[in-house]
């Protein structure tokens, strides 16, 4: 008793789960949600979502989210700019090009996720320097 | 990647703090 207790740390333990989560969202394994993005269906899992995304934390938190198992957001993202929302939750990498910024800019917002949004933000304002 | 121009890396925090339980 008593011992001293010694910790190994795996550091590359959370992009691997992460990695592990992203494959099997592409094969569907597990996706308990389906997400009607401008009449897009994408799958998903919701404890990725809830983790990601104020809107979805607020939406799934709850018990009404329990029985929920496909949402479409009237009035909310285009997919174009809500697909790379989507596979940053799941890779830690957002694509942004001048063209899709604003569609992505708008698709963070109304998620909630307001450090992509400040991202955003900094892409567009250097896009703009000379 | 295709058609990546450049990668840049982002130290700050990603997503929102999931509130701990009161």
């Amino acid at each position: 008793e008593g011992a001293l207790g010694y910790v190994r740390e795996f550091t590359r333990h959370s992009s691997d789960v992460l990695s592990n989560l992203n494959e099997l969202r592409l094969r569907g394994i597990l996706t308990d949600v389906t997400l009607l993005v401008g009449g897009q269906p994408l799958r998903a899992h919701k404890a990725v979502l809830i983790a990601c995304s104020g809107f979805f934390y607020s939406i799934f938190r709850g018990r009404a989210g329990v029985g929920v198992d496909v949402l479409s957001l009237p009035g909310g993202p285009e997919a174009r700019g809500f697909a790379p929302l989507l596979d940053f939750m799941y890779t830690s990498r957002l694509r942004l090009s001048p063209a899709t910024a604003p569609a992505v800019l708008a698709a963070a917002t109304y998620l909630q996720m307001d450090h992509v949004v400040q991202a955003c933000h900094r892409f567009i304002q250097a896009s703009y320097e000379p | 990647h295709e058609g990546v121009v450049a990668t840049v890396k982002e130290a700050g925090r990603s997503i929102h703090e999931i509130p701990r339980e009161e």
